[in-house]
């Protein structure tokens, strides 16, 4: 049944995503919707912005936590010699 | 909105980055 | 029975296909009717990339979580080699009686930061 399941949501994702289509069919003969489309396209530029400086932020992080791991592995390293001082 | 949560997200991240830096600072400090 | 499944699943792959056209049909009319021009995109490519960032903002949210997991664990493993090896320096500076210079303001703000 769980088989039926994913196949009747499959099905009904398309459902959805034709419904979204035909709803943007006439949007060319009104202009508020065209204009309401043109924001769209701005905001999708605005974001596709955001999210490169969020993926710069993202690498920024995966760098700093391969200096932190390094900090550590020197740090334990420097415990060992105290205690072997010890 | 999608915008709203990647300013948020953006936010956060900066913030942490700028606690790391201090941590590491702090860290490196203590062990001269 | 078996005829009987071989014949529903024909229906769906038969249905999924007929989706499939239907959905094609209408981009294609969409993008006949609404050229890209300059700069404006016709509103099918901006479905098409509304979902893209969407699926892009959940894959940079995963790595961060990821990476502020990570960071999390590395940090509190110093803290605690910082202050096991600070409390050893201090038993050995008793047993030694060895005086080493006291923390600067400095260091001691960073020793207060672990605390």
């Amino acid at each position: 049944s769980s088989d039926l399941d994913r196949l009747c949501s499959h099905i009904n994702e398309k459902i959805d995503i034709i419904k979204n289509t035909l709803s943007l069919r006439n949007c060319g003969r009104d202009p508020a919707l065209t204009t309401v489309l043109d924001k769209i396209g701005n905001e999708i530029i605005a974001v596709h912005q955001l999210l490169n400086q969020l993926e710069s932020e993202v690498q920024y992080h995966e760098q700093t936590n391969i200096s932190l791991k390094e900090l550590c592995d020197s740090l334990e390293e420097d415990f060992k010699d105290v205690e072997h001082l010890k | 909105t999608l915008k709203d949560d990647v300013n948020i997200l953006l936010d956060k991240a900066r913030l942490e980055s700028q606690e790391s830096i201090g941590f590491m600072k702090a860290t490196k400090l203590l062990m001269k | 029975m078996e005829a009987e499944v071989d014949k529903l699943e024909l229906m769906f792959q038969k249905a999924d296909s007929d989706l499939d056209c239907i959905q094609y049909k209408l981009e294609y009319e969409i993008k006949i009717n609404h050229p890209d021009s300059s700069g404006k995109k016709n509103p099918v490519t901006l479905l098409k990339e509304l979902s893209a960032i969407k699926s892009r903002y959940q894959t940079l949210h995963a790595r961060l979580s990821t990476a502020a997991l990570e960071q999390k664990e590395t940090k509190s493993r110093i803290c605690a080699t910082l202050n096991k090896t600070m409390t050893m320096i201090q038993e050995l500076q008793k047993q030694s009686d060895l005086e080493l210079s006291p923390l600067t303001e400095e260091e001691k703000a960073a020793a207060e930061h672990f605390k």
